[in-house]
């Protein structure tokens, strides 16, 4: 029985999508079946792993919004053991299309549910806000991952999004867990970002990855390339730092 | 008569709030009277210039929803002749609240509408999104100004937003223009970004500042002090990006 995983936070640009791709594509080179579900209608997740143009196919929109089978939607990508179910434009209408619905806060976790069994892990990319989508993606998960950019914006919104996820626990998915913060895009001559790092560890009762992901500029050209960084530059130091939180996700989950 | 200047993006993190707080105050240090309204529910804007605590004062979204009048929410900051209509966390319930109200598009233009005369300048600091609360920011302004970050995510939405700005400028706002569109976060080391500036200035039938705002870690640090840039460290490369990117603007909009 598969794992499902929502990659969260509402500030914006702290490095979502490019943990949700790496993070899964390393996982599915170390020979896991992944299925990456990208939640957010920039569709940034659907580009960085090949599927450009989303607009043409059938997306997550359809299965929220019309119930089409999610089979339908899911494509292979070049990256073996890692599926994906793209998003597109019309995502951002889903809010205000499921917000008079039954149980609207459900939806996202009725269309994963038929799928559980098919990977052993499933990745959910998330739009920057806290809105309905965004609290599907929470109610789908069995944990949360949180990435922590190094910086004040970053980390004075997490008490935000802990306080939503509480929420989210209390309300409709008593099983919710933080599966840990993970700090990213370090540059180590920031001393702001040392303080920042060292704020993360002691006020959070979560687990934090002893993995850190740092600033590295393959990570940021792999997109224009649309493959993971692993597939772009194996040797970058941003494809070894995925492999290590690759890892240590697994020693983390398998015992 | 003040010109007011919406500062747009849906992707997230790429320097609106950074651009709003910093072009805003370096206006005011220049002698202009200018109002920052912080429309994004995170508040980073309101912090960045000194409001950290927003959710005991009255804020934007009470003059949205509950219709008080703005001149009671503005508030003085430690920059001179800034002035700041802060947001708190209630605005997150504002897209759903003003859905279905008559002429929902046009609440933020008429807010705003009242306090013209006495500004010079008056921007508007968007959250990541292309939801209401954005397109109210865009139906109230004269222009709206679109920071880049030179990387593949932030490019590829480009589109997406250029589309949003005609469409509101169709159905709601015709005199809407684009005051231009701003490299931000910029760093000389990175190849992608050198690649990305070209193909910006090249591709685009709009302005694009000569100015570019460089990646600088006091840019960065500013907000843990709750203060713009140049109040922190004005002999930094931030502050003087600013400073330039004050004046360019001006002669912009002077002649
Ligand atoms: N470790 C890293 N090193 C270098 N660049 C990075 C790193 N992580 C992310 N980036 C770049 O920083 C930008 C922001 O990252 P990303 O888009 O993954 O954040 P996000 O949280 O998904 O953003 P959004 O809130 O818009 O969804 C992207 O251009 C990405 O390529
Ligand atoms: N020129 C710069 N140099 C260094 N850091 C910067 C620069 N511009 C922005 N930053 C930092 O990058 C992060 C993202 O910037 P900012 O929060 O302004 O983006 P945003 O587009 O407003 O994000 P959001 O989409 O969440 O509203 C912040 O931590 C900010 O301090
Ligand atoms: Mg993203
Ligand atoms: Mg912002």
């Amino acid at each position: 029985m598969g794992k499902v995983i929502t990659i969260a936070n509402q500030k914006g640009g702290v490095g979502k999508t490019t943990t949700a791709i790496n993070l899964a594509a390393s996982l599915a080179i170390l020979e896991k079946k992944v299925l990456l579900i990208d939640a957010d209608p920039q569709a940034n997740a659907s580009s960085g792993v090949g599927q450009a143009d989303t607009n043409e196919v059938a997306g997550l929109y359809d299965c929220l919004v019309h119930d089409i089978d999610p089979r339908e939607a899911i494509i292979t990508t070049e990256t073996p053991n890692l599926y994906l179910l793209p998003s597109n434009i019309n995502l951002v209408g889903a809010d205000l299309e499921l917000a008079n619905r039954e149980k609207r806060e459900y939806v996202l976790r009725s269309v994963v549910a038929n799928l559980r069994d098919e990977y052993d892990y499933i990745f959910i990319d998330c739009l920057p806000s806290l809105g309905l989508i965004t609290v599907n993606a929470l109610v789908a998960a069995d944990t949360v991952l949180i990435p922590v950019q190094c910086e004040m914006f970053s980390f004075e919104g997490l008490a935000k999004l802990k306080n939503t996820i509480a929420l989210v626990k209390q309300g409709y998915n008593p099983g919710l867990q933080v599966e840990g913060l993970l700090i990213s895009m370090y540059d180590s001559r920031l001393r702001l970002a040392n303080a920042i790092v060292a704020e993360v560890r002691n006020s959070s009762n979560d687990y934090v990855f002893e993995t850190i992901i740092h600033r590295n500029s393959r990570v940021a050209e792999a997109p224009m390339s649309h493959v993971p960084v692993a597939l772009y530059d194996v040797n970058s130091k941003g494809a070894t730092n995925f492999f290590n939180l690759a890892e240590e996700f697994l020693r983390k989950n398998q015992n």
